[in-house]
């Protein structure tokens, strides 16, 4: 069986209202070493991995892999029940039809016990080459996110190139152009101001903003963004969940090819 | 601008 408490509601209400607008449906797989999730938008463009590791709970049980088939506008509906600080336990028995949701508030004068209903979700997972990227940037997400819209006002399309100069993001539209370059620099006082690049060789990759924009959901998640790109395979944008035990929110884009 | 490549022809099925 599968019992597993979170300190705060809302990391679990952030994830999924971050992918609820690339994936419908899709497993939470859970085994001993925590909850997984792979899922690929209905396009085959967008590819979401989140891994919550069971440090990230306390306490963690799961004794037997568990998939748990899940709706996420039904989850959603759920979670809305939940305090933001509310205290979250995620049960569900060996083969489950139903996962048990229990919100405790803080002061502890409140439970509310849900069950959401499990589908079964013939999911096909995708093995994710380990790659060496040709580029990392790490910068704070609200600034990704800023770009992002920013440059939807003029384009669908983003250029993201590095070099040792920096980083540019570049869109070309009907309007006009616009670009936004950032260069590394270091905030002693606010690390997470800093934008830190790191180049092996440099990289030149288009993509649809509209994906990029739908990631940027996860803003409120984690105060950095890594970005890392090679020529020529999906970009990967990670934001990083629950400080410190490398529990991640994973988006990987396929590029725009060609002209 | 460019054509939208899928994530599949990256990924495979495990």
């Amino acid at each position: 069986m599968l019992e597993s408490r979170l300190e705060q509601a809302d990391l679990l209400k952030k994830v999924v209202e971050a992918i609820s607008g690339l994936v419908n449906d899709c497993n939470f797989d859970c085994n001993d070493s925590g909850i997984a999730l792979q899922a690929m938008d209905n396009s085959h463009v967008a590819l979401v991995s989140m891994m919550l590791k069971a440090e990230a709970f306390s306490p963690y049980r799961c004794d037997r892999n568990i998939a748990l088939g899940i709706n996420l506008s039904s989850l959603t509906k759920v979670l809305r029940a939940a305090q933001s600080s509310d205290i979250l336990t995620l049960k569900a028995e060996d083969a489950p039809d139903v996962v048990n949701l229990v919100f405790e508030s803080s002061e502890k004068d409140r439970i509310s016990e849900y069950d959401l209903k499990l589908m079964d979700i013939d999911q096909e997972h995708l093995g994710i080459p380990e790659t060496e990227y040709a580029a990392s940037i790490s910068m704070p997400s609200n600034e990704f996110q800023r770009i992002c819209k920013d440059l939807m006002n003029i384009s669908e399309s983003v250029s993201i190139e590095c070099t040792k100069e920096g980083v540019k993001f570049a869109a070309a539209g009907d309007i006009g152009t616009g670009s936004v370059t950032l260069k590394q620099h270091s905030n002693v006082d606010k690390p997470e101001q800093s934008v830190e690049i790191d180049l092996s060789e440099p990289v030149a990759l288009s993509f649809s903003l509209k994906y990029l924009v739908n990631f940027t959901k996860a803003t409120s998640l984690a105060s950095k963004v890594k970005l890392s790109l090679s020529n020529e395979v999906p970009l990967l944008v990670e934001y990083e969940l629950s400080g410190g035990n490398s529990s991640y929110l994973r988006f990987y884009l396929a590029p725009k090819i060609g002209d | 601008g460019g054509k939208q490549s899928s994530i599949l022809g990256f990924f495979g099925k495990k």
